[in-house]
């Protein structure tokens, strides 16, 4: 007969392998497998197949948050979204499909094109506000990427807008010039209307290995982060940094981006998430 | 620092003046984290300890450094002799026929920045006069990005509109005769080597262009995942070498040891900065140590 296999040091390397694989981390891979040895020791675990779904379920528990996905909402609008991340990770494209969003929510919409350096960042998102049919607020390259924050939070209000969503340049957070700039537009939106920026969101590459956890970790400093953006999840990448990010930081991810195009985002999901790291 | 953990191993192991097989095993696993803590993909980790396992047992001991140097010295060495020797020179076409150079990659890579920043480089170094082409038809403001940079440079951008991607390639190429230009610069969507379609574009614009050197641009900032793209991008294109961008973070690249351990193919230069300046040539020995930690 058969009582199921011992737990084996093979199958917990198979599992280490798989998460380390997984951009999870040497340090949150080790402490899980830990996690499933205790397990076994205190008989929660007895056979192999109940191994992988309490890895699981213990990682789906890690991601999920109490007000799942939600949005903060100002307590009058426009609630303003501020986009930030290091340079190529799809903040402009993730702005583009997080306005496509709301606008399908019947919300009135709003960008601010606060990526005043980057060659053609401006055009970038004035081509992304025509497709939209939305209110770009922009200045000419080189402003003052504070200046247009404030020029834009104004405008939101006096339009009545639901949404201001702002863009930042790309800016690697060992920048500290960068990420004090970063700390002003935040303050100067928040001089304009109160609470402001409501939420906060990290574009976050799926592709990036354990350099996201300082991403993530002084970006917080610089702007405080209410959420992660998961962009580029339609590549090979499983994104499982952002477990130890939960871990660390307490920042949950909000959305995942799947894509081009600006349907292409979807509201993160852990139980789907987790179940793509394993497949 | 990975020479301070291993200096507290080595004391705890009493180790005194001779590499034994057990601290050998005992100082790699802790190089193991720190290879795996910097990036660098599982397997391609694996491999590499295992290789420097049986190279260290070989080894005499040295006795003017202590075991946790020593260690650490045939783990640089090998390192930096896996991602070298590079050689910078780049081989221009001897007839009058231009050079072209083609810059692939994933979204964001940085590919349209380093083109402009690899024709500053070839202008500098060797007097070229490059031409920059606009080949990404795809991206919002693809092509104004790169004329805004070739404007920086003076120099041309060749774009046409109404075509695909390997037709724009091709018509470059008389363009540039014309024009006198002596070096071409393909400007590639970023696209994913998941994308059957697109891997497809990329070989036909090799096609219609016959570049002469295929650069993968590839994120320092990249994890374990890097090696399923660059394996990809290398079995579809045959790339020639590697750029390395954005390393002017804190990124400790260990994408870099994974992309040539599994291609085989070097990193030849470095994005270190957004401006058009900042681009260097890449040192193995330089990034072993940033990769160690
Ligand atoms: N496949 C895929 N590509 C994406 C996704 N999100 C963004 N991209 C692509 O990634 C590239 C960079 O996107 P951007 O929106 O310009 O990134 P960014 O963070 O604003 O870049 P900077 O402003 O230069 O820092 C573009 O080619 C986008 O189309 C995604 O979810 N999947
Ligand atoms: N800090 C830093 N930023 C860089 C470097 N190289 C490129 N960037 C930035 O990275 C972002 C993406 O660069 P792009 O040149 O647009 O990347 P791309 O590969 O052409 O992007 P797609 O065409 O959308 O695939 C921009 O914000 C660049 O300024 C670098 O070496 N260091
Ligand atoms: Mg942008
Ligand atoms: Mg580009």
């Amino acid at each position: 007969f058969t009582f199921g296999r011992k737990i084996d040091n093979e199958l917990l390397d198979k599992l280490e392998e798989i998460l380390i694989s997984a951009d999870v981390g040497v340090e949150t891979a080790s402490s899980l497998i830990e996690d499933i040895k205790k397990a076994y020791e205190s008989k929660t675990i007895t056979d192999t197949s109940q191994l992988l779904d309490y890895l699981k379920n213990s990682l789906k528990k890690k991601l999920a948050f109490d007000t799942p996905n939600m949005l903060n909402t100002a307590p009058s609008p426009p609630t303003v979204i501020l986009v930030v991340g290091v340079n190529g990770t799809g903040k402009t494209t993730s702005i583009a499909k997080i306005a496509n969003y709301l606008l399908e929510q019947d919300k009135k919409v709003m960008l601010a094109a606060s990526d005043t350096f980057r060659a053609a960042a401006i055009e970038q998102l004035t081509i992304w506000g025509q497709r939209l049919n939305i209110n770009i607020i922009a200045h000419k390259s080189g402003a003052d990427p504070a200046a247009v924050a404030f020029d834009a939070a104004d405008s939101a209000l006096a339009k009545k807008m639901d949404y201001l969503i702002v863009d930042t340049a790309g800016r690697l957070h060992t920048k500290v010039n960068l990420m004090k700039e970063l700390s002003k537009i935040s303050d100067v939106l928040g001089k304009k209307i109160p609470g402001a920026p409501h939420e906060v969101l990290i574009v976050l590459d799926a592709t990036t290995g354990q350099n996201a956890i300082a991403q993530a970790k002084t970006f917080k400093e610089a702007s405080k982060l209410t959420g992660i953006v998961l962009s580029k999840l339609d590549g090979t990448a499983k994104g499982g940094i952002v477990i130890a990010i939960k871990k660390c930081l307490d920042v949950p991810v909000k959305f995942i981006g799947i894509g081009e195009k600006m349907e292409d985002l979807e509201v993160f999901d852990p139980d789907k998430f987790i179940d793509a790291l394993f497949t | 620092s990975l020479s301070e953990r291993l200096q507290g191993i080595f004391r705890k192991l009493g180790a005194r003046g001779k590499l034994t097989e057990s601290n050998i095993t005992e100082g790699l696993r802790e190089v193991r984290v720190a290879l795996l803590e910097a990036d660098v993909n599982y397997k391609v980790v694996k491999d590499f300890i295992d290789k420097v396992t049986q190279r260290a047992v070989g080894q005499e001991v040295i006795r003017s450094i202590t075991p946790s140097q020593q260690i650490i010295k045939i783990v640089s060495d090998e390192l930096t002799a896996l991602m070298g020797p590079v050689d910078h020179s780049i081989a221009f076409n001897a007839n009058n026929a231009p050079t072209v150079f083609m810059m692939v990659g994933l979204q964001g890579s940085g590919k349209t920045t380093s083109c402009a920043k690899f024709a500053k480089y070839l202008m500098k170094k060797y007097n070229r006069r490059p031409l920059l082409v606009a080949a990404d038809i795809q991206r919002p403001a693809a092509i104004e990005q790169l004329k805004v940079l070739g404007k920086q440079l003076d120099i041309p951008v060749f774009t046409k509109a109404g075509l695909q991607p390997p037709q724009i390639c091709h018509e470059s190429v008389k363009f540039a005769e014309q024009n006198m230009r002596d070096t071409i610069i393909l400007d590639t969507a970023g696209r994913l080597h998941v994308n059957q379609e697109l891997m497809d574009e990329l070989r036909d614009i090799k096609r219609r262009a016959v570049p002469q050197h295929i650069f993968l641009v590839s994120d320092a900032m990249t994890g374990q995942d890097a090696v399923n793209s660059a394996k990809e991008f290398n079995s579809a294109m045959d790339i020639t070498g590697v750029i390395m961008t954005k390393l002017d973070g804190d990124a400790r690249g260990g994408a870099a040891m994974s992309i040539k351990a599994i291609t085989g193919k070097p990193i030849k230069f470095t994005g270190v900065g957004e401006k058009i300046e900042n681009f260097e040539e890449f040192h193995p020995d330089r990034m072993a140590s940033r990769i160690l930690g």
